[in-house]
């Protein structure tokens, strides 16, 4: 309830995380790919050019990986907008088939990025958001690419990885860039579940935010100590009525 | 564009997370407005991979316990399964909160209440229409309490359709009241002059103090609660529910922003 909201919201909303809130089993890696800087029909300011000479300033990451240590329940909501972006379709469908196997939905991890939101994208755009799904899962497991027939081995894919974009709208997806860093977010080194990789993992999802949006806390529950972390983002076009996965689906 | 993750190492079973998220996302994500504008991206996205440790104190405090392989759904730990909703809705309001916070060019944060209403939908439809009025969020970024605006978004909701079948419930204009209440950071501060400001009382405009107007205006968080007290028609009687939204103002910089967004 301060007077005014002079003061920077990024000094007075970005909270410390504790690590001891963050969940188990779950690590993260982001990158700057160049996403919006490859659509963009007019040169994107490049942080580090502008930046004076003494201090050199990293662009903002815009592709991140979640990844879980062992496949977890997942769940979703998404937009009831009739133009639902590919990874909208992709995301959902993931889910309603998952639904149907006994176990439910089990999901390894997620890719986010931001810059395109790879909607209206057509058929292109479908193609894209499957490949990114594959790419993840083919870097995750090169164990079972090896191993299994090809057909099991693209059900698998499918049900392993989630996608999360946002951005410039009705330009698709700048695959070559993706492509090129998909093999570092998935590396093991990278990887890491500490709370610095969490923020940047945040940064990543931001568009016009002017700050990073992650909290995490601890709760008990059924004899366990649980934890929850969440990172959201947005700061126009925002009124969301999200339902659950649809069968009605488009892209 | 709304974009969530959540990741939880609770053991909680598919269904029974899809059927929480889908609460959680009900009271707290589907309850905010920076703009009105639904994205063709919006999404949340949950995980629990169950890897959460045994508590140290969970022996003692008895209730229910999920063995090692086990997973919480709503039938075979009822308890446990409320809970995780409870607390998936209250974190979820949390990170929603700084949704509105950084909506382009906000200065205020804006909680409206809308009480007594004869379902949620119904409460969540009236402050839905408030929370994306234009008109309001403009009266909000300039610190006027204009419950002219406020009253006139009521009356245009789109209301959910009668359920009955019998006679449909309607708004009440010689019943709707509308306060202004001071935020509950100032009020558990014991910050003076940060009074509750009845402005419309039983659909009658109120004598307002000006200058206690404008000093609760001039906060960044801002509450409007509008009592509907019942409506008439339908289920008048025993309407007593009520729904909670979140808004931002709409500042000259907000159109700054989206005029130079380039697609």
């Amino acid at each position: 309830a301060a007077p005014s909201a002079s003061t920077s919201k990024w000094s007075r909303f970005v909270m410390p995380i504790d690590p001891a809130h963050l969940p188990k089993g779950f690590v993260v890696s982001s990158t700057y790919a160049g996403i919006k800087a490859a659509i963009s029909p007019k040169p994107v300011p490049d942080a580090s050019a502008s930046a004076s000479t003494t201090t050199k300033v990293s662009p903002k990451p815009d592709l991140a990986l979640i990844v879980s240590s062992k496949p977890a329940a997942a769940a979703g909501t998404f937009t009831r907008n009739v133009f639902k972006a590919a990874p909208v379709v992709v995301s959902s469908q993931v889910l309603l088939d998952g639904a149907k196997t006994p176990e439910g939905p089990r999901i390894k991890s997620i890719l986010v990025n931001s810059g395109c939101a790879n909607a209206v994208t057509g058929e292109q755009g479908m193609k894209d958001a499957v490949e990114c799904s594959d790419l993840v899962a083919d870097a995750l497991s090169p164990a079972l690419s090896r191993s299994e027939g090809d057909a099991e081995k693209k059900k698998k894919k499918k049900e392993e990885t989630l996608l999360l974009s946002t951005g410039v709208i009705g330009v698709p997806l700048p695959m070559q860039a993706i492509r090129k860093c998909i093999p570092h977010l998935t590396s093991g080194n990278v990887l890491t579940g500490d709370k610095d990789a969490w923020l940047e993992t945040a940064r990543a999802f931001m568009t016009t935010d002017t700050f990073p949006k992650l909290r995490a806390r601890s709760f008990e529950l059924a004899g366990r100590k649980c934890s929850i972390v969440g990172i959201d983002k947005g700061a126009g076009m925002i009124h969301p009525a999200m339902s659950g996965p649809s069968t009605t689906l488009h892209a | 564009t709304l974009l969530g993750l959540l990741a939880t190492d609770a053991p909680v079973h598919p269904s029974a997370l899809q059927s929480a998220l889908e609460h959680a996302v009900s009271r707290s994500f589907n309850c905010i407005s920076v703009d009105g504008d639904m994205s063709t991206n919006d999404t949340i996205l949950l995980l629990a991979n169950g890897l959460a440790p045994r508590s140290s104190s969970s022996a003692a405090s008895g209730g229910e316990q999920v063995k090692p392989g086990d997973e919480i759904t709503e039938a075979s730990h009822p308890q446990s399964y409320e809970a995780f909703k409870r607390e998936l809705t209250d974190f979820c309001k949390e990170i929603a909160h700084l949704i509105v916070r950084d909506g382009e060019g906000a200065e205020k944060f804006v909680e409206i209440k809308v009480k007594n209403a004869p379902s949620y939908e119904t409460a969540h439809a009236i402050a839905s229409s408030i929370s994306t009025s234009s008109l309001v969020k403009c009266a909000l970024h300039g610190g006027d309490a204009n419950w002219g605006r406020i009253l006139c978004a009521v009356g245009y909701a789109p209301l959910p359709a009668s359920a009955s079948g019998k006679e449909a419930w309607r708004i009440d204009p010689s019943k709707v009241t509308v306060t202004f209440t001071p935020p509950a950071l100032a009020s558990e501060r014991g910050q003076d002059g940060y009074e509750a400001m009845v402005v419309l009382k039983d659909g009658t405009p109120q004598p307002v103090d000006e200058e206690k107007a404008a000093r609760l205006l001039a906060l960044e968080d801002i509450c409007i609660e509008v009592d509907l007290q019942g409506g008439s028609g339908a289920a008048a009687a025993s309407a007593r529910e009520e729904a909670t939204y979140w808004t931002c103002d709409l500042s000259k910089e907000y159109v700054a922003i989206n005029g130079d967004y380039r697609s």
